[in-house]
């Protein structure tokens, strides 16, 4: 489900 | 990057200044769980594994390298600074029966079975549940310090703001990760009991005290 990588979030 | 999203980084940031002030203004650790920041400070190791692997920004690795060095400047404080005024007594709650879980989960639900994202995964799951020795030991002992409140309503807006930008980062850049929001759901979720007594207490001038 994730759309994007790598991850950007804390 | 939006509103949202620094503003739960900022609450983080808050929170943890709070409780490394408090301890340090009053040479104590009293009323805070140690299980609780052990279990933080195993989410961000766990977490931010990726901090040499994977550059987003200077923003992103600056926040990443004081969140953990904050996690274990805390642990450092209780346990070994000022480990006489830790409260261990009433910090009861076992570790392994909110690590094992969100172990267990991690391997099983995760978007990649690579250890960096299971890794990653663990360190959602364990944060979503991370905060509840510490409410178990506000429930033990029926009453918070005000400063231990501020703490908790920082914290608990954190993640409560992600919220907000997830529904905000799918709108606007159908960015969606189904792990970290249903995660951070729960998370926030265990704290509206909480949010509740400080609206209505400590936000009064009154002490956080549990209904008898």
């Amino acid at each position: 489900s994730r759309k994007t990588l790598p991850k950007d979030e804390l | 990057m939006n509103i949202f999203r620094l503003g739960g980084d900022l609450a983080h940031l808050l929170a943890i200044i709070i409780l490394l002030l408090k301890i340090w203004t009053t040479r104590s650790c009293a009323g805070i769980s140690g299980k609780s920041q052990i279990l933080f400070a195993l989410t961000f190791t766990a977490r931010y594994l990726d901090l040499f692997t994977n550059f987003v920004s200077v923003y992103n690795s600056v926040m990443k390298v004081v969140y953990l060095a904050a996690a274990y400047a805390t642990l450092y404080l209780m346990y070994v600074k000022f480990k006489a005024t830790y409260d261990h007594n009433h910090d009861t709650f076992r570790l392994e029966f909110l690590i094992l879980p969100a172990a267990g989960l991690a391997l099983i639900i995760n978007h990649e079975f690579s250890i960096i994202e299971v890794m990653w995964t663990f360190s959602i799951y364990l944060e979503a549940v991370a905060i509840l020795p510490q409410l178990f030991m506000v429930s033990k002992t029926g009453e918070a310090e005000s400063i231990t409140s501020h703490y908790l309503f920082a914290l608990g807006s954190y993640r409560a703001l992600y919220i907000v930008n997830w529904v905000y980062r799918y709108y606007s850049e159908g960015f969606y990760d189904m792990i970290a929001t249903l995660a951070g759901v729960v998370q926030t979720v265990l704290y509206c009991d909480f949010f509740y007594l400080y609206i209505t207490k400590v936000l009064k001038g009154k002490k956080l005290q549990l209904p008898a």
